[in-house]
């Protein structure tokens, strides 16, 4: 059967699941800490972490989706992405924040907090980029 | 018995959002 879900929702977010950093080291994903991300990224040769700023919320195509703008990076890009409201994202020294985090908790077991307005979440983006 | 089950081990950066800034200007 198909759903018209915007993203389907990926198994890692589920506490307890078992993440990789770049030096080798396993953490669960709950225990993730903002330095472990920007750790792994000093090592990795493609990938830059970036601080991205929440810049809006608005509601989605479906009733569980949002759309969050950011400002990405020191030049303050704008991106918007849709997600579904449990879709966590890891802002700066706070650790995961979703926009339900209700729902989020419900779903994956995994802490969270509520993301907002201005909240700076990691991103990454290719060292190479132009 | 309890047989071993592989554990998936996923990586960090599938965990991170790949926010591409859109080339304009």
């Amino acid at each position: 059967s198909s759903s018209s879900s915007p993203v389907a929702l990926p198994p890692f977010f589920m506490r307890g699941s078992i993440i990789q950093l770049a030096d080798g080291e396993l953490k669960r994903v709950e225990d993730l800490k903002t330095e472990d991300f920007i750790q792994s990224a000093e090592i990795s040769s493609e990938l830059k972490i970036d601080s991205s700023t929440v810049e809006r919320i608005d509601s989605g195509q479906s009733p569980n989706a949002v759309v969050i703008q950011f400002s990405v990076g020191e030049l303050k890009a704008q991106v918007c992405v849709e997600v579904l409201v449990e879709y966590p994202f890891f802002v700066f020294g706070q650790g995961w924040s979703s926009c339900c985090p209700d729902r989020t908790t419900q779903l994956f077991e995994l802490s969270c907090a509520k993301l907002c307005v201005g909240d700076v979440c990691v991103s990454l983006t290719l060292r190479s980029l132009r | 018995n309890v047989e071993p089950r592989s554990v998936p081990v996923f990586p960090w950066h599938s965990l991170v959002p790949f926010l591409e800034p859109s080339q304009s200007g």
